[in-house]
């Protein structure tokens, strides 16, 4: 464990936290895409089958990947029962075979060995790098968005950023890379670029986060 | 592969 790794491991969690507290306060999932919320799903479920599988890393792997599983579902539940009315499929209209098919493709070409769990976890991590898609389509639709969904999805690039350095600070200190991991990461921090952009230059600046026309 | 379950990011 290294800073960087568990500052991005606090962002990761702090997006969870701020996307609760935007549905909860606001008593509405308006302009949250409920289809990538339901690829992180996948993502978790598909990438922490270890944890039913009786391999053990640490106490704190195994929290963190029964929190991110449980509150990802919960947030499902929220969109789809609790704050159902809402939102707004007309909205969120972004195709997710072509997230989910290339990433299983992609899965099958590229693993660390052919076995069901670990085709799985590369699948889950070329997902997790696309999977905010149908999310950045409907910022791209209405072309602004609520404060707090931004800082929602600033602190899920935050997270991914700071992973890159970790996976250097990694290869520096232990000797090893992970390089689908890297690849995908790097993929994942680069579908952020323009969003950040506009983050940083605006809303973090108390103005609204509006795409320039 | 060593690297099969050594999958210790999250």
């Amino acid at each position: 464990m290294n800073i960087f790794r568990l500052f991005g491991d606090l962002a990761h969690l702090a997006s969870i936290f701020i996307l609760l507290q935007k549905i909860q306060v606001s008593r509405s999932c308006r302009g949250l895409s409920f289809k990538t919320q339901v690829l992180y799903v996948v993502v978790f479920v598909s990438r922490y089958l270890d944890l039913f599988l009786g391999t053990w890393v640490s106490f704190y792997n195994t929290v963190m990947k029964l929190f991110f599983i449980g509150s990802s579902c919960y947030i499902l539940y929220l969109m789809r029962v609790q704050f159902r009315s809402t939102y707004d499929p007309t909205l969120d209209t972004f195709r997710v075979e072509y997230l989910v098919g290339p990433s299983l493709v992609l899965g099958l070409l590229f693993n660390y060995s052919f076995t069901f769990t670990e085709i799985l976890w590369s699948f889950s991590i070329f997902l997790e790098s696309v999977a905010i898609f149908p999310q950045l389509f409907i910022l791209q639709r209405t072309g602004e968005a609520e404060t707090i969904t931004t800082h929602y999805i600033a602190a899920l690039g935050i997270y991914r950023a700071l992973y890159i350095p970790n996976w250097i600070y990694r290869y520096w200190t232990e000797g090893s890379a992970d390089p689908i991991a890297i690849v995908a990461g790097l993929v994942q921090t680069g579908l952020y670029a323009d969003f950040f952009y506009v983050y940083f230059t605006k809303v973090l600046q108390g103005k609204r986060f509006e795409l320039p026309a | 592969d060593e690297k099969e379950g050594k999958h210790d990011e999250l």
